[in-house]
């Protein structure tokens, strides 16, 4: 799975999440990725996520929609990432399982995951472009 | 000019092969960014994500697009969604197979039909109509994996689909 997220200058937020899939999921099985508020989603004035990772849980949880609600009742953005990905891991009781990125309504970036692994980068105007492989980078 | 973008590819296990293809993800995250703020500095934020996934599904080296890993069948299935906050406008396709290029086909379901997700062969059908780019099938390594995996299945090493496990076992037909 891929994924962007973006804030422009008009202060619109955007989304984009593209896959395909899972290894060996049966003909027909679809994932989070094309579910709004599973595993994409942008509101303005509130936040743009993508996400990556067991796409069945994602979906089941609604990832990017509780991060959206949280954010929605005032919890800053790094703290929804991290709680909604650490309550889904709770839930299920399975690790490497969801990888989030998001920009909220200020420009300010987020991510959160409970995987080892996490491809994901930013970029801002005029400053260096930042990428990591693993999750602790 | 204000804006950020950011991008990200899959997340899950280490593997070591992963970490062989280590330079060539980085790479691919950093073109795709680069395309995200060339986006940004002329059009919108959906403009922006839409360039950056693009070349994503683009280099064949991400599970998307170009690189998309198999279905039980040893098919490319696509999913892509687009989402623009301004007006909770959305756009997506499911279990597409004609284009390889799944986030501009679910911009084009968002701006030019009155749904948010077409389908399989629906979806298909509205990708040729617009002459998308036809995918051009699995790569090797997309290959390579599913042939692993299966082999995995057969020996019932492979944890991640167990009620699916009989199915993969007994594909359809002769």
């Amino acid at each position: 799975t891929v994924g962007a997220v973006a804030l422009d200058s008009d202060g619109n937020l955007a989304a984009a999440t593209s896959t395909g899939g899972i290894s060996l999921k049966l003909p027909g099985r679809v994932g989070d990725t094309p579910l709004p508020g599973a595993g994409v989603y942008a509101e303005n004035g509130v936040v743009a996520i993508s996400a990556t990772g067991v796409g069945e849980l994602i979906a089941r949880y609604l990832a990017a929609f509780r991060v959206a609600e949280l954010m929605r009742r005032g919890t800053p953005l790094a703290e929804a990432l991290g709680q909604v990905v650490s309550n889904m891991t709770n839930f299920f009781g399975r690790r490497n399982t969801v990888g989030l990125i998001a920009v909220d309504a200020t420009g300010a970036y987020g991510e959160a995951t409970n995987c080892e692994v996490f491809l994901r980068g930013f970029a801002k105007p005029g400053e260096p472009v930042k990428v990591g492989v693993l999750a602790e980078e | 000019m204000r804006g950020i973008i950011a991008v990200h590819g899959g997340a899950g296990r280490l593997r070591k092969s992963l970490l062989e293809s280590r330079r060539e993800l980085e790479e691919g995250l950093r073109d795709a960014l680069h395309a995200g703020m060339s986006a940004l500095a002329t059009g919108s934020s959906l403009d922006a994500v839409e360039a950056a996934v693009r070349v994503l599904e683009s280099s064949g080296i991400f599970n998307a697009g170009k690189g998309a890993a198999l279905n039980a069948y040893g098919q490319v299935e696509l999913d892509a969604g687009v989402m623009f906050g301004r007006d909770l406008s959305f756009g997506a396709v499911a279990a597409q197979r004609y284009t390889w290029n799944a986030v501009s086909l679910a911009r084009k379901v968002m701006e030019l039909t009155d749904h948010i997700l077409l389908v399989g062969p629906g979806a298909d059908e509205l990708a040729k109509r617009l002459g998308m780019e036809l995918h051009p099938g699995p790569t090797e390594r997309a290959r390579k994996l599913y042939e692993e995996l299966l082999e995995a299945v057969k020996k019932g090493e492979h944890d991640l689909w167990r009620k699916n496990r009989s199915l993969l076992l007994s594909p359809p037909g002769d």
